[in-house]
């Protein structure tokens, strides 16, 4: 069984969700008048922890499909899918480079995360 | 995903979308959840992109994510991206850009150009059909005035059909998943039946950000991969994320 029957009734009254942390989104801003490698610092460096649990998760979900092919996999991400970031279009290059440095993710990393749309699209 | 572009009886448009991520990326089967679209649902933000103090555009993304799914120009825009699964697929791009070929666009870095530089909804509308693409998907537009809405289908290559709002024939209201709106969607995963029988029951009197968040909170339609639902006005410039959650019974996807 892949989950209830769809004879959900069409709900109302759900908007506005509460006033919680459980709903509410926070808002930040991001200076395009800073150069692209400092526009994403104050943002990424206070959900570094978040981040790093993301891609960690992964890592997790991947070896636990095939260790060593999930080792072979991060150790490729680790030491060379970073030289990609060099070919990217700027300013997301250096956005992305930026990002790296203000976390200490390895760059691979960052960049895994950020193309995952072209991965998962098949 | 499920994006929402529609139009209000005075003409004015409003665009929603739930953003659903994580499918087949580890199960927890104590909690009944995905475990990605759980990691993903606390890093959520807006984001206002600045140029000297003024808000040039809006976007909702995830921390460390720099690309844009859901965004707005306000007064000019809104624009929502759905995945689009395909053979010919992303990871072939990825393949050739590796190869050198450099002449496709990152889907999220177009996203980012067009709502950094475009003035208008038809300039938008073209790049985001003309434009070379590294993965196929689904762009959902809105623009600033009555009949400005369209979802652009996309092959890497090209445009393969644009689907427009149309008030004056009836079609308030264009609902995209993540299936080739011409085509059945596959039948386990129909969440744009029941999301269009609520967006008819909502009626086109009622469209707002409160109907529209009803029809997104409505089971499919927000399912345990849904992580939030965006809801924007362009022409006063509103941007609202709303955290989701599914709780049981409720669909994997």
């Amino acid at each position: 069984r892949l989950g209830p029957p769809q004879k959900e009734e069409c709900v109302t009254g759900k908007y506005p969700p509460p006033q919680t942390a459980e709903y509410q989104v926070p808002k930040y801003v991001v200076n395009l008048d800073l150069p692209a490698a400092d526009r994403w610092t104050h943002i990424v460096k206070e959900r570094a922890k978040s981040i790093v649990n993301l891609l960690q998760k992964f890592k997790d979900f991947v070896k636990a499909l095939d260790a060593k092919l999930a080792e072979k996999i991060f150790d490729y991400v680790d030491h060379n899918l970073g030289n990609l970031t060099n070919t990217l279009p700027q300013p997301y290059a250096d956005e992305i480079k930026g990002i790296a440095k203000a976390t200490e993710i390895p760059l691979g990393e960052v960049l895994l995360y950020n193309i995952f749309y072209e991965i998962f699209t098949v | 995903c499920t994006s929402i572009v529609a139009e209000d009886p005075a003409g004015k448009l409003y665009h929603a979308r739930n953003l659903d991520f994580g499918l087949f990326m580890g199960w927890d089967f104590k909690n009944h959840t995905w475990v990605i679209t759980e990691a993903l649902r606390p890093m959520i933000m807006n984001i206002e992109f600045q140029m000297k103090g003024q808000v040039v555009y809006k976007a909702v993304t995830y921390a460390g994510f720099i690309g844009a799914i859901t965004g707005m120009i306000p007064g000019v825009l809104t624009m929502s991206m759905n995945e689009r699964f395909n053979l010919d697929g992303g990871y072939l791009g990825i393949i050739e850009w590796l190869l050198g070929d450099h002449n496709g666009k990152w889907m999220s870095f177009l996203t980012r150009d067009v709502l950094m530089y475009s003035t208008s909804y038809q300039q938008a509308k073209e790049t985001l059909s003309k434009d070379e693409l590294l993965a196929p998907g689904y762009y959902i537009l809105g623009g600033n005035s009555s009949g400005q809405g369209c979802v652009i289908t996309r092959s890497r290559e090209k445009s393969l059909d644009i689907w427009e709002l149309n008030p004056g024939k009836g079609v308030w209201y264009l609902l995209e998943t993540n299936y080739d709106h011409w085509k059945a969607p596959l039948f386990v995963d129909d969440r744009r039946t029941p999301g269009m029988r609520c967006m008819n029951q909502t009626t086109q009197q009622n469209v707002g950000f409160a109907g529209i968040f009803n029809v997104l909170s409505t089971k499919p339609v927000l399912n345990k991969l849904t992580t939030y639902t965006a809801l924007m006005q362009v022409n006063a410039g509103k941007l609202e994320t709303y955290k989701q959650h599914c709780d049981d019974p409720c669909w994997p996807w």
